[in-house]
């Protein structure tokens, strides 16, 4: 199971 | 940060230099729609709100700070300097884009991720950048051919979201969490309407003569 979304993004 | 998401932000960058580079050495913004240029000021001012909550690198802080102050001194270029303002195609770049921005702001409330402020914003400012392009790509088909420097810019910052799809996938393949499927689907939205853009690109621009 994926950890939660990543917001690290431009 | 993998190589795609380098090139992505770098081919942004590249997009919003070549414009004000056009606007500000050249005194022009013929060809270059005002209201595609508000739409990414929303855009970036929406989605970069959390510059002040959360840090994530200098690089990351960096870059908005460069987005969010480029896309506005376009707009003020284009709206009250003088010289520019007069080049600015005001008959032809009549998009209506106040009506993209209440579906995208109801789509947000809509379909989010979390139902919170800063998330329905930046949810809306995802939404909102996968169409704010059009009128742009309206003005384009109206006034024909343009000039090589607004092609650039189209092309790069068409380009720019292309490379962050490549990135996703990368991301997918390579690390333990995940990017939400929201992004991919603006981001592939935003790409695809770029798709006869590139077609005319491709087809006239590499054959030496200016897009038509």
């Amino acid at each position: 199971e994926k950890e939660t979304p990543i917001k690290d993004e431009l | 940060m993998n190589i795609f998401r380098l090139a992505g932000d770098m081919t942004h960058l590249a997009s919003v230099l070549v414009l004000l580079l056009k606007i500000h050495t050249i005194k022009s913004c013929a060809g270059v729609s005002l209201r595609t240029q508000e739409l990414y000021a929303i855009v970036f001012a929406t989605r970069y709100l959390d510059i002040f909550t959360s840090f994530v690198s200098v690089y990351n802080t960096f870059m908005k700070l460069v987005f969010l102050g480029s896309s506005f001194s376009i707009v003020w270029y284009m709206r009250y300097h003088k010289a520019v303002h007069r080049t600015y195609d005001r008959e032809q770049d009549t998009f209506r884009h106040w009506f993209l921005v209440l579906p995208c702001l109801v789509l947000a409330l809509l379909i989010h991720e979390k139902f919170t402020f800063l998330e329905v914003l930046w949810t809306f400012s995802l939404y909102l950048e996968a169409v704010a392009i059009l009128p742009q790509l309206v003005l384009l088909q109206r006034t024909r051919n343009i000039d090589n420097l607004t092609g650039q810019y189209i092309f790069l910052l068409g380009g720019y979201r292309g490379l962050y799809i490549l990135n996703w996938i990368y991301r997918y393949f390579t690390e333990p969490h995940f990017v939400h499927w929201i992004t991919w689907i603006a981001g592939l939205v935003q790409t695809l309407l770029y798709a006869d853009f590139f077609y005319y690109y491709f087809l006239r621009f590499i054959g030496g003569r200016g897009v038509e």
